[in-house]
């Protein structure tokens, strides 16, 4: 690394595609923001931090694709040559931002001949964007020369080497980032990373009404500010981004999220709202919108706000493919527009076309490798990417691929005094390759 | 090797400067480079692009100059100012 190291103090970065293409028959403007957000992942995915795309000109990280000389001092040269840059972080009103030229052939899954590999790109100048130098390491995406596609965004795995480089600046992703200290609002639009659980946690058991995780059906599950959440009862468990569970035991839904009634015994759906970030719970015909943890003003209101029939909904989830809102309730589904705050036309329609998913979901979750999942009972199905069919070997067992059940009760007295050691048995494989030993704590 | 033309010798110029291997020559006296920076800047080159370091404007070195590439420059500022230093 050549340039001085500068890094973001903040941890939470919005960005924004400004202008797109022009000519460019290849990628549509949903393709080009998909691989924006995959290649901004790449990084966010090993460091702590957070990147969420915005509307309006406040975005840290500004996306033009633009040609010749378009006054920042690095003009383009046409097609070839110079193909993009971006702006280290910093002070000036251009940190961050990051330009593509639009003389070039951009292209999304095509052989190297054709074009140029605009993922491949994008993750090489986010690098910049958030600190990085060229680098002459041959492996390294932040060699100055441009070396083809890369393969599959969802499959893409950063070269060691730039691993290292950006740990350097920011610290390896804390894979709970349960101790973060709550950013302050004034800081970032951004909402801040959930707090942790109420500091005087109790370290008794929980009542004896507490669920057992390893023989429940859930009420409802969801992803959260990239963590896992199962319900169950007035109670719930969470995993981190690495589907690590927090604790063996569940916490109590209304000791964490504040403002729901006292005599909630149970909720039947939650996501987190595209847009804003904010989370809706669904119980019967209401519903409630959290920011961060804190139930806003004037809830709860009826769910006849999304257009839904007033008995409520089993499952509710948001699709990556199109970042679309889906309702379940028994064998239907309606599709919604959260952005829009508007439901699509043509809806309800039949859960058949999920093929291969059960009707009467308990609930459906989008997950950081890109897939949906939907939970019934003690089992869930996995649904790959932009697919609508169930993937083959489904359903599995929910207790054991995400809540550490063995086969045997997982608490169960003589499985309660070894769970450490199970829990130790889940230590990390050590990422020590190239001479490098890097660890990272879970909580 | 073939010898390169006045026109190749102008683009690897620009192209060093361009990416931070060559301070830009000096807008008042039309500063040309030296020989000696010259070489120095190619070899310089020549080992962030993982060649042969030569000195020379070979071909596989104007070939990697031709490559597609970011437009952020290899060396920083501070990198090139200790070289204008020394000399």
């Amino acid at each position: 690394a050549l340039a001085p190291q500068t890094k973001w103090n903040k941890r939470h970065l919005s960005w924004r595609v400004r202008t797109f293409p022009k000519e460019s028959a290849l990628l549509g403007r949903d393709t080009v923001r998909a691989l924006m957000y995959y290649a901004l992942k790449v990084w966010s995915d090993i460091t702590p931090l957070n990147f969420h795309e915005v509307a309006g000109n406040e975005a840290d990280i500004q996306i033009d694709f633009t040609k010749a000389d378009h006054n920042d001092g690095y003009p383009f040269d046409g097609p070839g040559g110079t193909v993009a840059h971006a702006f280290f972080p910093g002070e000036r009103f251009t940190a961050g931002d990051t330009h593509f030229d639009d003389d070039e052939a951009w292209t999304f899954r095509s052989p190297d001949s054709h074009g140029m590999d605009l993922f491949a790109v994008a993750v090489h100048e986010f690098g910049h964007a958030i600190g990085l130098a060229h680098t002459s390491a041959i492996e390294s995406i932040m060699r100055p020369y441009y070396q083809g596609p890369v393969g599959d965004p969802l499959k893409y795995n950063l070269p060691y080497e730039d691993k290292v480089r950006v740990w350097q600046l920011y610290g390896v992703r804390d894979s709970v980032s349960h101790t973060a200290q709550p950013v302050d609002p004034s800081q970032t639009a951004e909402p801040p990373v959930l707090l942790d659980l109420p500091e005087n946690r109790s370290t008794v058991p929980p009542a004896r009404d507490a669920p057992d995780r390893c023989t429940s059906h859930f009420d409802a599950v969801a992803q959260i500010r990239g963590e896992a959440f199962f319900f169950k009862g007035k109670y719930f468990w969470r995993l981190t981004r690495e589907k690590h569970l927090v604790s063996l035991r569940p916490a109590q839904i209304h000791r964490f999220w504040r403002g729901l009634p006292v005599n909630l015994d149970s909720v039947d759906a939650v996501y987190e709202r595209p847009g804003d970030h904010k989370i809706v719970f669904f119980k019967g015909g209401k519903y409630w919108v959290f920011k961060d943890n804190n139930v806003e003003e004037g809830y709860p209101r009826p769910v006849s706000d999304f257009g839904l029939p007033m008995e409520g909904v089993d499952a509710v989830f948001v699709w990556l493919h199109n970042e679309k809102t889906y309702f379940f309730k028994d064998s239907r589904y309606w599709r919604y527009d959260d952005h829009l705050r508007r439901m699509d036309l043509g809806y309800p329609k039949d859960t058949a076309l999920w093929k291969g998913i059960p009707p009467q979901l308990d609930d459906a979750m989008r997950w950081s490798d890109s897939a949906s999942y939907f939970f019934k009972g003690k089992e869930y199905w996995r649904v790959a990417g932009s697919d609508m069919e169930v993937e083959a070997g489904y359903p599995r067992p929910i207790g054991k691929d995400w809540l550490v059940c063995s086969e045997m009760q997982s608490d169960s007295p003589e499985m309660q005094n070894n769970s450490n050691t199970r829990f130790h048995g889940q230590r990390h494989a050590d990422h020590a390759e190239n001479g490098y030993e890097v660890c990272s704590c879970t909580s | 090797a073939p010898s390169i033309t006045a026109e190749q010798m102008d683009m690897g110029v620009d192209w060093l400067s361009k990416f931070g291997y060559l301070p830009p020559p000096d807008p008042v006296n039309g500063q040309l480079q030296t020989k000696e920076a010259l070489t120095k800047a190619i070899k310089a080159m020549q080992r962030f692009g993982g060649l042969e370091e030569t000195g020379v404007l070979d071909q596989a070195t104007l070939g990697l100059m031709k490559t597609p590439r970011c437009s952020l420059p290899d060396m920083s500022e501070p990198e090139m100012s200790t070289g204008r230093r020394k000399r």
